[in-house]
């Protein structure tokens, strides 16, 4: 599904470059349940970004289902990504001005769904994630992990068959966080492909393989 | 002192009333380490802004050092948030056209040091937090946990009495948090006052005082 091959990724900073991936070759198979792990900069976020077709690399290889990622034009880009890919973000990016309900119903919004149809499901998506009292709220009106939520809320409303987490718990008490956890199981086995990044072990161990990453290069690739 | 009598912070969202706390009783002495806990929305941040200085109750008594907090005015409200206070947001707060150097250097600009004086300063906390390296960066050529870390410098950078932390560790690994948790550590060794909002029960054992909320009211408050 997603096959990674000498990825490198620079980002340059005035006349400074910064070598943010190294090297990186990943083989992740559809269906799989994988955890990224690393110190705070070790570049997890720079490689969840281009598994999710949002920036890409500076040298070497993304193929997503077969298909050379780099060699793709904005709009197949902007298709797999609202299609295929549900990307929680390590900050969220809720649209300030639109209500809970309205940042969760956004994907959808192009698509062939009704407005009734499209409303059911984002009842049902919020429900999930236990924001139904908190729907009509914007985000400024929202405790970081109800905003959280609403990003997975977000990301999973489209029924994708890759969901990219970044830190998805990081803002959520352990309680909150195990029912997301629950919900990731659950989309797990119905077939969905699922890479989260976390700094935490407990999370970590939810999935069936951990990457490890040290200074932009794996470091570790463990499958229990 | 810090004073919280029957303190209540009421919302409203249009036509409804959000309870975000009721009836906080609440005192903090000099010197102590108390973590707040809590499942996600039930009242740490909104409590947290309150002690900050940086909302106001809907009901009761918010003292701190003697003065009732509620009858000061503007002026007054913003001396006592440079010079005393030192706050760490849940969600960063970081000027995005300014570097993390200029960041952590703006509670000092107003200030008596020299621009020499005030550089090594910035230097020296920015150091602190490992972020030597990235301090010409803005924050968004930054990761999640070094956002994190520039905010907590910038708390710490007028050398507050008080320093509030809302999820300081949120966004970083356990090696980095466990840094971080040193300063801390050291600061509160040094006579400052420390109350800090976590999730993370090994993070909150770093205090001395647990208090719990649930719901917006105490649920338990706990001397270790
Ligand atoms: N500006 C606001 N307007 C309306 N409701 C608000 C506002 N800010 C917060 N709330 C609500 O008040 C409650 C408490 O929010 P608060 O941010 O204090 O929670 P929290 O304990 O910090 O949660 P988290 O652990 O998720 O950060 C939440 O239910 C939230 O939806
Ligand atoms: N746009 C950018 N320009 C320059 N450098 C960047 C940029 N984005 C990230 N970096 C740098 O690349 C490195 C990797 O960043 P990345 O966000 O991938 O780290 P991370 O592993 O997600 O960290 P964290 O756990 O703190 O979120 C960091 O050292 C960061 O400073
Ligand atoms: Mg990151
Ligand atoms: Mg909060």
């Amino acid at each position: 599904l997603i096959e990674l091959d000498g990825l490198f990724k620079t980002y340059e900073v005035g006349t400074q470059k910064v070598p943010a991936l190294k090297n990186i070759t990943i083989d992740v198979k559809e269906t799989e349940y994988l955890a990224i792990m690393g110190p705070s900069g070790s570049g997890k976020s720079t490689l969840m970004n281009i598994i999710g077709c949002l920036d890409i690399p500076t040298e070497g290889s993304y193929r997503l289902k077969g298909r050379e990622v780099g060699t793709l034009d904005d709009d197949e880009l902007a298709e797999i990504r609202s299609a295929e890919i549900g990307f929680v973000f390590q900050t969220f990016n809720l649209l300030p001005r639109m209500t809970a309900f309205q940042n969760v119903e956004l994907p959808l919004i192009y698509g062939r769904a009704s407005r009734k149809g499209r409303s059911d499901r984002v009842w049902e998506t919020i429900d999930a994630v236990g924001l139904k009292e908190r729907a009509h709220h914007r985000p400024s009106e929202l405790s970081g992990g109800q905003r959280q939520r609403v990003a997975i809320a977000r990301a999973l409303i489209n029924r994708p068959s890759i969901i990219l987490a970044d830190e998805p718990t990081g803002n959520l008490d352990s309680t909150t966080g195990e029912e997301i956890m629950q919900i990731f199981r659950q989309l797990n086995n119905a077939g969905n492909t699922i890479i989260l990044v976390t700094h935490e072990q407990y999370i970590a161990e939810h999935a069936r393989r951990i990457v490890k990453l040290l200074d932009g290069e794996v470091a570790s690739d463990t499958t229990a």
